[in-house]
């Protein structure tokens, strides 16, 4: 991406692994692009001998140096004409993911302009296996467990798959929960994109406590669309819009007056604009005006020449259409839609997108699903946040820029949104932590990325931290965390006895003989994670006991103080309070009480581990649920 | 996202991968032969067996035959494909 990373204060000239180009990502999504730039193998040597996958090579399709392992998976289903029979991308959404995680650099890259600059991921010496799973009609779960059974078994190093459900489901009824779990079994970390149903409370689907849950968030540019109308006066509105109009003014027309009423059309259809309610007499050659936001379909189709969309959404991210288009909110939308009804012959112009500086950033995006976690309660998701709006990345040249019938623009670099675009952006910080720490298990790398992230404000997200976790990743530091809370199997074995699990279904998902005991009941509070969350039922006061431990990961010798911000109706106490550490990796563990009083809300803190160097903060909530 | 008679795609999920020299793919199949009628497991049925990291099978079944196997040793769930979307 062009942006993002130097937003994050992870620059070019950041320090690297030499052992990165050992890192396989393995990347669950729809296919590459493998001529992309972004991919060029030039200067990568041999594939790392641990890689025990294939390529499916056709004759539209090879691997090189720096894309080592692809395949494709659908075993149900029919093709579109559209589809490639490979792991070659037909979307656009593999290759952009792809890119971000671990696209190498591209100097000059953008979209017609926008957003120019060096695109790179995360990790741009690494190497990509690809698992092509999600095609024109979507992602199955069949498909999507054989491509997590064949990458562990492969030997990528990273796993990130952004896809999910509309509903959840039990961590055992999700083939990415699953896929996931076996994925930490083998010491591979799952990233996933907490899903795009937000702002609502509980719309994340992708939260199990072994894989790292990513929601989107903004970063310091926006894309401004603006719109002159002929009595002078100009309005700001978002869209990504690459053409040109060149300032000229074209009529303009309200949707509500151009009913297509041959087709039985009246004017309370096609004040929305939807395909085939416009009449293309009264329309063609003009700017339209629409109650609403869509794809655009129908004023395209109906020839006009721009279009003007007046909604609530859109406020915080932007989209490409095929035509001139943007949109207003509805406070500016409401004064154009009075000049285009009382204005005889009225006017208007709409202007290639600007790129401004977003002052608010970050800040995570409408649309990233938010937490409370709907199945543990007790176990904060999501797990943090990373860029997913308005990235630009590499781009398949299978498409045309949009799904408008008359776009036939090709690009090799897209801008669009999504948790999608912020899970590699975690994939590719996980990555990174790696290549310095190519034992750490896959708990020790997200506690890494979660102790180290930026910490962010509820000012911009009432949700505090259900919409941001532990806060914005920080990749520079994530690769120096001075302590980990790490995890393994048996501390899952435990969790899962807690969540109700039979000894019978544990020792089968994990090999475990352990018995699940009482005392198990309370292990949600005992899981070794790098977060607190406390639920409680309206009204109700609560105080529960939190064991955790830590391993000492930063300077060999060193004492770290606990420092624990507490907001009224929030009581943390730490004991010990110190923590003394003589060697690296020497664990130490201790007890966080927490107490609160609720009423219908949520009250958040920290708990911070200080040794003057590092500053290892784990957010702390309690929230009536 | 099945076959025109009621069969759909089931998740046959299993766990871990069994110790020793264990062939899952006929572990797999000789399952499916003990719920299905006749004795047709072809790969219209058995879509993915499940054998290089963890344990299980994708298979076009009814629901009755879902059932059953969801009473069987050694399975941890048995759950209906879903159809999964980009974020």
């Amino acid at each position: 991406t062009s942006r993002s990373w130097d937003f994050m204060g992870f620059n070019r000239k950041v320090k690297r692994s030499v052992i990165e180009s050992d890192i396989i990502v393995g990347m669950l999504d729809t296919g590459i692009w493998p001529e992309s730039q972004s991919f060029n193998d030039t200067g990568f040597g041999p594939i790392p001998r641990k890689w025990r996958g294939t390529c499916q090579s056709s004759t539209n399709f090879t691997c090189n140096n720096k894309i080592i392992g692809a395949r494709y998976y659908r075993a149900n289903g029919d093709y579109s004409p559209y589809d490639y029979r490979s792991p070659r991308d037909s979307e656009g959404h593999g290759t952009h993911t792809s890119s971000t995680a671990a696209g190498g650099l591209v100097s000059k890259a953008s979209l017609y302009g926008l957003a120019k600059g060096t695109a790179r991921g995360g990790v741009p010496s690494a190497r990509i296996a690809v698992y092509k799973i999600c095609w024109y009609d979507g992602c199955y779960d069949e498909d999507i467990l054989a491509a997590f059974d064949d990458a562990i078994a492969d030997g990528v190093d990273i796993i990130s798959l952004s896809v999910g459900s509309i509903f959840w489901s039990d961590y055992f009824d999700d083939t990415i929960a699953i896929g996931a779990f076996h994925s930490m079994k083998n010491g591979i970390l799952t990233s996933n994109s907490a899903g795009n149903s937000g702002p609502s409370p509980s719309s994340i689907t992708n939260f199990s406590p072994w894989s790292l849950s990513v929601a989107a968030s903004t970063i310091d540019r926006k894309f401004v669309t603006k719109v002159k109308l002929g009595n002078g006066v100009t309005y700001e509105g978002t869209s990504i819009n690459t053409f040109d109009l060149k300032g000229k003014m074209y009529p303009f027309i309200a949707g509500a007056a151009a009913p297509n009423t041959s087709q039985g059309y009246t004017s309370e259809d096609s004040r929305y604009c939807g395909p085939g309610t416009l009449d293309e007499t009264l329309v063609k050659g003009k700017i339209v005006f629409c109650d609403y936001d869509s794809n655009a379909d129908g004023p395209v189709e109906a020839g006009a020449i721009g279009a003007v969309f007046q909604s609530g959404r859109h406020k915080d991210y932007a989209f490409a259409y095929g035509l001139p288009l943007s949109n207003l909110n509805l406070d500016d939308g409401r004064i154009v839609f009075d000049y285009v009804n009382t204005t005889e012959n009225p006017t208007a112009t709409i202007f290639k997108t600007n790129v401004e500086d977003n002052q608010f950033a970050p800040f995570v995006v409408s649309f990233s699903s938010r937490g409370p976690n709907p199945v543990t309660a007790d176990i904060l998701k999501p797990d943090l946040t990373a860029p997913g709006v308005d990235i630009l990345a590499a781009w398949s040249e299978a498409l045309p820029l949009t799904e408008t019938e008359e776009d036939t623009r090709v690009v090799s670099y897209n801008i669009i949104s999504g948790t999608s675009m912020s899970c590699p952006h975690a994939t590719g910080a996980a990555a990174y932590v790696k290549s310095f720490h190519p034992t750490w298990s896959p708990a020790a790398i997200k506690s890494a990325l979660m102790t180290t992230a930026f910490p962010m404000s509820s000012e911009n997200n009432i949700e505090a931290e259900f919409a941001y976790g532990a806060g914005h990743i920080n990749p520079a530091l994530a690769a120096r965390p001075g302590l980990i809370y790490d995890a393994g199997e048996i501390d899952y074995v435990k969790f899962l006895c807690g969540q109700g699990y039979s000894p019978k279904q544990i020792k089968l998902i994990t090999e475990s003989n352990t018995k699940c005991s009482e005392v198990m009941n309370e292990a949600v509070w005992d899981l070794n994670y790098p977060s607190f969350a406390l639920s409680t039922t309206p009204g109700d006061s609560v105080t529960r006991v939190f064991h955790r431990t830590v391993t000492n990961v930063g300077s060999p010798v060193s004492t770290y103080k606990a420092v624990v911000n507490a907001p009224p109706g929030l009581i943390i106490q730490v004991q010990p309070s110190v923590l003394s550490f003589k060697s690296l990796g020497q664990k130490q563990s201790f007890t966080v009480t927490i107490g609160a009083q609720l009423g219908n809300s949520m009250v958040s803190g920290s708990l911070i581990w200080d040794d003057g160097v590092h500053q290892v903060r784990s957010p702390v909530v309690a929230y009536a649920s | 996202h099945g076959s025109s008679d009621n069969r759909k795609v089931y998740i046959v999920y299993m766990g871990s991968l069994p110790k020793g020299k264990v062939s899952t793919t006929s572990l797999h199949t000789s399952m499916l032969h003990e719920v299905l009628p006749g004795n047709t497991v072809g790969s219209d049925v058995l879509l993915y067996s499940y054998h290089r990291s963890f344990n299980g099978f994708a298979a076009k079944l009814t629901k009755d035959e879902a059932a059953k196997l969801r009473g069987k040793d050694g399975v941890v769930s048995v759950f209906l494909s879903q159809r999964k979307q980009l974020h």
